[in-house]
């Protein structure tokens, strides 16, 4: 289990967000 | 909105990362933070972009850019740059 503060959970946002519109890029 | 729903691949793989991060640098909270701090500046300044506030003459930090900095951070830990280079629409 992971210890996320709401800073780790925004970075992990917006990690996640960047790999979609990559992934969209490459479609 | 256009707002996607968590895609579970990238969504779960975002987690990885930053957990992995965390860990790495335990003994250099300094580094961690900064690698936060380019992230959330970078989501901000694509939130404003697409709710069109833009500031005249200012340049909003491209995907290079954001690239270039965190290599700075993560000088000896290329295993962590090259995953983060995974996450990158066009770097």
């Amino acid at each position: 289990s992971y210890d996320f503060t709401p800073a780790d959970s925004s970075a992990v946002f917006t990690l996640s967000s960047m790999a979609m519109q990559k992934r969209d890029q490459e479609l | 909105g256009q707002q996607q729903a968590g895609q579970p691949v990238e969504f779960n793989h975002a987690i990885n990362y930053v957990n992995k991060i965390k860990n790495r640098f335990q003994g250099q909270p300094e580094i961690y933070k900064a690698f936060l701090e380019i992230l959330h500046t970078y989501q901000k300044e694509q939130r404003n972009l697409k709710e069109g506030l833009v500031t005249p003459g200012y340049k909003p930090l491209t995907e290079s850019e954001v690239y270039s900095q965190v290599a700075k951070l993560f000088q000896n830990q290329e295993d962590l740059l090259s995953e983060f280079g995974q996450f990158l629409p066009d770097a």
